[in-house]
């Protein structure tokens, strides 16, 4: 089963 | 900011690239452009918009300004966009609003709109556009757009993988599978077929359908998309503009467990 990343998990706030 | 489009649909074509996937948006303005960068409720897709002055005929921005939008707005507007008006985009230095100035020299026409502005409060994410990737793929937007209303039709879950082959699309429905291979190839005649890969090591990688019918919604930017892909990082689906700038869309991938 498949679960989704966030974009969150990847880039952070400037 | 007073900034003039020739034409005022290459305004309408970005803005209407990402309608659908978010709905509002900060554009930061300066000297050196346009830029805004917007997630989607979900989080899973995020969507970045370069506007350099090369892409207007005349460009002016004093001092830096942030433009919140409504897009569905903003949208509506700009359905009086054709090929034969310019538009420019006015901001007071004050700003609580944006002037759209539609002209037809031609037709001895003008309209104007004034959208209200909003106070959009959103972080701005370091996303770094020059990032490495393990491989890049440069092929026909027009083929991927029919590559992805093909397959996504039969699964939620679209997977991309790349090996030396070339890049297959595959999904993996209840009732049905799917899978389309591409190879590199050169097309002397109309340079827009072309797809090149270049990769240091192979990726497969699982998107969700949904996210990538959003995308191939900025087809009508460029007749070519770039794909940049990694292994556990978000994919670059890049649109490039003829002059300079473009839309890309960050897209957070499946795992399995």
């Amino acid at each position: 089963k498949s679960n989704q990343r966030s974009i969150g998990d990847f880039f952070t706030v400037k | 900011l007073e900034a003039k489009f020739d034409d005022s649909t290459i305004f309408k074509k970005i803005i209407d690239s990402f309608k659908d996937s978010v709905t509002q948006i900060n554009f930061v303005c300066s000297e050196s452009g346009i830029e805004a960068q917007a997630i989607d409720d979900s989080r899973v897709l995020l969507v970045t918009v370069s506007i350099p002055p090369s892409c207007f005929e005349s460009y002016r921005c004093d001092r830096p300004t942030t433009i919140g939008v409504y897009l569905a707005s903003l949208a509506k507007l700009l359905k009086s966009a054709n090929t034969n008006s310019s538009l420019t985009l006015y901001v007071a230095d004050k700003p609580d609003e944006l002037l759209l100035l539609f002209e037809e020299p031609k037709n001895q026409k003008s309209m104007e709109y004034k959208l209200k502005l909003v106070d959009i409060t959103a972080d701005m994410l370091e996303v770094d556009s020059d990032m490495k990737s393990d491989v890049t793929v440069e092929m026909s937007s027009v083929e991927f757009t029919k590559t992805v209303r093909d397959l996504t039709q039969l699964s939620d879950s679209f997977t991309v993988s790349v090996t030396k082959d070339g890049i297959v699309f595959s999904v993996q429905g209840d009732t049905a599978q799917g899978k389309v291979l591409l190879q590199p190839r050169e097309d002397l005649a109309d340079e827009s077929n072309n797809l090149s890969i270049s990769m240091s090591k192979t990726i497969d990688l699982s998107f969700a359908s949904k996210y990538l019918l959003d995308i191939i919604k900025a087809a009508s930017i460029s007749n070519k998309i770039f794909l940049k892909f990694s292994d556990d990082t978000p994919a670059l689906f890049e649109f490039k503009m003829e002059k300079g700038g473009g839309v890309g869309f960050y897209l957070a991938p499946k795992y399995d467990d």
